[in-house]
C-alpha cells in the first residue's frame, strides 16, 4: 500500500 | 521513477533556469510577474519541508534544494537586485484571491489533518494557480518577450508530463493521488490558451502579442 503521506514526487 | 516524471522534472528545471538566466543576463525582469515568483517560492518552501524529515533519494533531495534556492534567488532578483526594472504597474493580480481560497481548501480537502500534510496540500493547490498573476500580466501588457514564452512553455509542459506520469503510475503501480491529479489538471488547463498562442505564433518566429 503506497504511503500517501510520504510524497515521493517533486 | 518513470520517463514521464523524469522528463517533467527536467522540463521544470529548464523553466526555472531559463527564467533565472533571462533576468541575470539581461539584468532586467521586465514582463515577469514578481507575484507569481513569490507564489512559486512559497509552493516550494511549503512542499519541501520534508527535506529535513524524510530522505527519499539523492535525486529527490538535491532537486528540492535546487528548486527552493533558484526560486528564492529569482524573487531576490526581481524585488531587490533588479527592482528598478520590475513592472509593478502591470503586476496587479490580487494574490489574496488565490491564497485565501487555496488555504481554506487545503484545510477542508486533504489526505490527513496533520501540519505537514496540510502544508503539502496547500502547496499543491497553490501551484495550480500560481501562474495566474503572470498570465494576467501578459494579458495586460498584451505581449511577452520570446524568452519568457519559452519559460512558460516548459513550466506548463512539466505538469502536463506529470499527468502522463500519474496515468503510468496508476496503470503499473496502482498508485494515484487524486489531490495532485485534480490540481495538476487545473494547472495544465490554465496553460492551454498560452500553449495555443505559443505553437501558432512563437514557434513560427512571431512575437507573442495578444489583442490587448
Amino acid at each position: 500500500e503506497y504511503n500517501v503521506f510520504q510524497h515521493d514526487e517533486l | 521513477m518513470n520517463i514521464f516524471r523524469l522528463a517533467g522534472d527536467v522540463s521544470h528545471l529548464v523553466a526555472i533556469i531559463i527564467l533565472l538566466l533571462k533576468i541575470w543576463k539581461t539584468r532586467s525582469c521586465a514582463g515577469i510577474s514578481g507575484k507569481s515568483q513569490i507564489l512559486f517560492a512559497s509552493v516550494f518552501v511549503t512542499r519541501y519541508l520534508d527535506l529535513f524529515t524524510i530522505f527519499i533519494s539523492l535525486y529527490n533531495s538535491s532537486m528540492k534544494i535546487i528548486y527552493i534556492s533558484c526560486s528564492i534567488a529569482t524573487v531576490y532578483l526581481v524585488y531587490f537586485k533588479f527592482k528598478a526594472t520590475y513592472d509593478g504597474n502591470h503586476d496587479t493580480f490580487r494574490v489574496e484571491f488565490l491564497v485565501v481560497p487555496v488555504g481554506g481548501l487545503s484545510f477542508l480537502v486533504n489526505h490527513d489533518f496533520s501540519p505537514m500534510e496540510i502544508l503539502w496540500t496547500f502547496s499543491i493547490y497553490l501551484e495550480s494557480v500560481a501562474i495566474l498573476p503572470q498570465l494576467f500580466m501578459i494579458s495586460k501588457t498584451g505581449e511577452a518577450e520570446t524568452i519568457t514564452t519559452h519559460y512558460l512553455f516548459f513550466l506548463g509542459l512539466y505538469r502536463g508530463l506529470y499527468l502522463i506520469n500519474w496515468i503510468w503510475r496508476y496503470y503499473f503501480e496502482g498508485f494515484f493521488d487524486l489531490i495532485a491529479i485534480v490540481a495538476g489538471l487545473v494547472q495544465t488547463v490554465l496553460y492551454c490558451d498560452f500553449f495555443y498562442l505559443y505553437v501558432t505564433k512563437v514557434l513560427k518566429g512571431k512575437k507573442l502579442s495578444l489583442p490587448a
